[in-house]
């Protein structure tokens, strides 16, 4: 791991030194391949060694500390720090407040909705199920079943491809329902794939969600940079919903995206209960990634 | 990229960017390199060459190895397991192999052993409907390993050409989950005792280094004999199947490149390893 590749690296520098260039290189290219074992971007690795060399040159090696953990603690320290540093807000105002969930097939959206309508009900707050995703093959009866199980009310409408229609009706029946909140199923879709885009794109300019976010499976390899680019220009995102964290993966994907879009993750998913939902901890995940 | 006689440093950096960018991971693109180095350095490498097209060949070499062809039962049922972490395209690829084969003139079964989802069963079943492929189901929230049995002596009784089951995604860190999938061999293996003729590993080709630990950790559980790489379509290149080819010895048999029926190919490693520097 990255500590014992770094005590490695330190093993001749003593208490009376400074850290220099030269040492920083070595211990700097063991952070690089760390962060890229971690799944993060190329270009977002590059950057990232970049502000903590610079952080790191000049440091006094202190007496008490070992330098391969004092560069370990700067590196965690910006790694916190890029993560997000106090919890983010989720906007539910609105009458009725508008949450859609988008991304990649597969992600986690569908069973991350009923999550959070779950969360939410927790909150008091009175909740709607959308069922837009039109296209995968029971989809809809899937959105239907998870909200039985958590007794939250589902619209649904098998008769029309049109998801913005759904979505209107949804709304319609969330209004007049006194609904506090109406979370948006939608499908999965590539980022690359223009027309389903532009769907997201026109759901967003008609009902103008307080919070789009992005669902995206925790174990994204080096795309995520490309596919929280699409979505946050066509869209621009309000939050990222990491997924799968009871994997191993390490998760680097977080960091790349939450670098390159600066929008904050809002929640992670770690199991396919519904109660397995939390609010997102920078510290936690940068402990993660470096392994 | 630059011929061989002005390689350095910075053309290695350059071939270490693309292949990471790919999603072959720090371990075999450090190998490809290195590997590369070593041939420069004992003159195997002419001087006009491009470093691109050595990476390629390198590439194309590991996925080519072992790679063969399904493995079809000549006595009976041919019985194809999927498996694979949550979101991979299992389901969805159980749907295309079957079109696929029925296509081909074969007679095919399918299982809905994912008791566990919301509405996997009800997914599984408009496949069927769609392709015309009867769909072997009991009830959401019974004993997977059942439903595979009895799926099973349906495909013996009907001496259909190919059996496809469906199996529940899990995360290879479950333990619990991961010990069902030799329970589900177990029962397979009460009818067909040289069954399942191929297990096959599904990922989804946007994933990064972590499939290769589910290789590793499927391996190990239920021997995966083979693997298909989902969502190719995609911008993910799926380079991780290097690094998977490079460390297990089962071949790729599918790529997926859709959600329809016919979005399947064979897996193809000049294409794949072109596709990686394109
Ligand atoms: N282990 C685990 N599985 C999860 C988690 N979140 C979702 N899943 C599972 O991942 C799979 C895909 O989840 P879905 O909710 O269907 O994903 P989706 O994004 O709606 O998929 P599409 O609608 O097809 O794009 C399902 O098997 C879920 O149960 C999680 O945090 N951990
Ligand atoms: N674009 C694209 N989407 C795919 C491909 N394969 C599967 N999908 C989509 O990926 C999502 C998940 O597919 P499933 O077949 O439900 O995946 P699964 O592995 O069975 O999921 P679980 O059973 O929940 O673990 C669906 O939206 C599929 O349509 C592919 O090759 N290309
Ligand atoms: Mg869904
Ligand atoms: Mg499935």
């Amino acid at each position: 791991n990255l500590s014992d590749a770094l005590s490695n690296t330190f093993k001749t520098i003593t208490g009376k030194s400074v850290l220099t260039e030269n040492n920083i290189k070595e211990a700097m290219e063991q952070v690089r391949l760390a962060l890229l074992s971690a799944d993060v971007h190329y270009d977002t690795v590059n950057d990232f060694v970049g502000e903590v060399s610079r952080q790191c040159l000049g440091e006094k090696v202190l007496k008490s500390v070992k330098p391969s953990e004092q560069v370990v603690k700067v590196v965690h320290e910006e790694l916190t720090r890029l993560m997000g540093t106090e919890e983010a807000e989720v906007n539910t105002s609105g009458d009725p407040a508008i949450i859609m969930m988008v991304g990649l097939h597969g992600a986690g959206k569908t069973t991350t909705c009923a999550k959070l309508a779950n969360y939410y009900t927790g909150q008091k707050k009175k909740v709607l199920l959308a069922a837009c995703d039109v296209y995968r093959p029971a989809a809809i009866d899937q959105l239907e079943a998870l909200g039985q199980s958590i007794k939250v009310p589902v619209f649904s409408d098998r008769s029309t491809p049109d998801v913005v229609q759904i979505a209107q009706n949804a709304l319609n029946t969330a209004k007049s329902e006194g609904k506090d909140l109406v979370i948006l199923d939608m499908a999965g879709r590539l980022q690359i794939d223009e027309d389903m885009v532009q769907e997201l794109i026109r759901v967003k300019e008609r009902f103008n969600p307080g919070e789009i976010l992005l669902t995206a499976d925790s174990a994204l390899g080096q795309e995520a940079v490309s596919v929280a680019t699409h979505f946050d220009k066509a869209l621009n995102i309000t939050g990222i919903v990491l997924t799968k964290l009871d994997g191993d993966a390490r998760g680097g994907a977080a960091l790349s995206m939450r670098k390159v879009t600066g929008k904050p993750i809002k929640f992670i998913t770690s199991g396919e209960k519904v109660s397995d939902l939390e609010k997102f901890r920078p510290e936690g995940m940068a402990s993660r990634i470096l392994g | 990229f630059s011929n061989v006689e002005k390689w350095d440093e910075s053309t290695y950096r350059q071939l270490e960017a693309a292949l990471i960018s790919a999603d072959l991971g720090v371990s075999v693109t450090q190998k490809i390199i290195a590997d590369i180095k070593e041939s420069y350095a004992i003159g195997e490498i002419k001087t006009s060459e491009d470093i691109i097209n050595i990476a390629t060949s390198r590439i194309k070499s590991i996925l080519a190895d072992d790679n063969r062809p399904l493995n079809i039962n000549t006595t009976g049922p041919t019985i194809l397991l999927m498996v694979g972490v949550n979101g991979a395209g299992k389901t969805t690829t159980t749907g295309k192999l079957a079109y696929k084969l029925k296509q081909d003139g074969k007679s095919v079964l399918l299982a809905a052993c994912d008791t566990f989802r919301a509405a996997a069963i009800e997914q599984l079943k408009h496949w069927g409907q769609r392709i015309d492929v009867p769909v072997i189901a009991g009830k959401h929230g019974s004993d997977a390993a059942a439903i595979a049995y009895d799926a099973c002596a349906s495909a013996k009784a009907k001496n259909v050409d190919y059996l496809i089951i469906d199996t529940a995604g899990r995360q290879h860190t479950r333990q619990d989950l991961m010990e069902e999938l030799p329970k589900i061999l177990r029962v397979i293996r009460k009818n067909f005792p040289e069954a399942p003729h191929e297990t096959i590993l599904v990922v989804d080709g946007s994933t990064g280094t972590n499939a290769l630990f589910q290789a590793r950790e499927f391996g190990k559980a239920c021997d995966v004999t083979s693997l298909a790489v989902t969502k190719l379509d995609g911008s993910g290149k799926g380079g991780v199947v290097v690094a998977i080819k490079d460390e297990h010895t089962f071949p790729i048999h599918f790529v997926g490149l859709g959600e329809s029926p016919e979005d399947l190919q064979p897996f193809d490693p000049e294409l794949y390893a072109d596709a990686i520097f394109s």
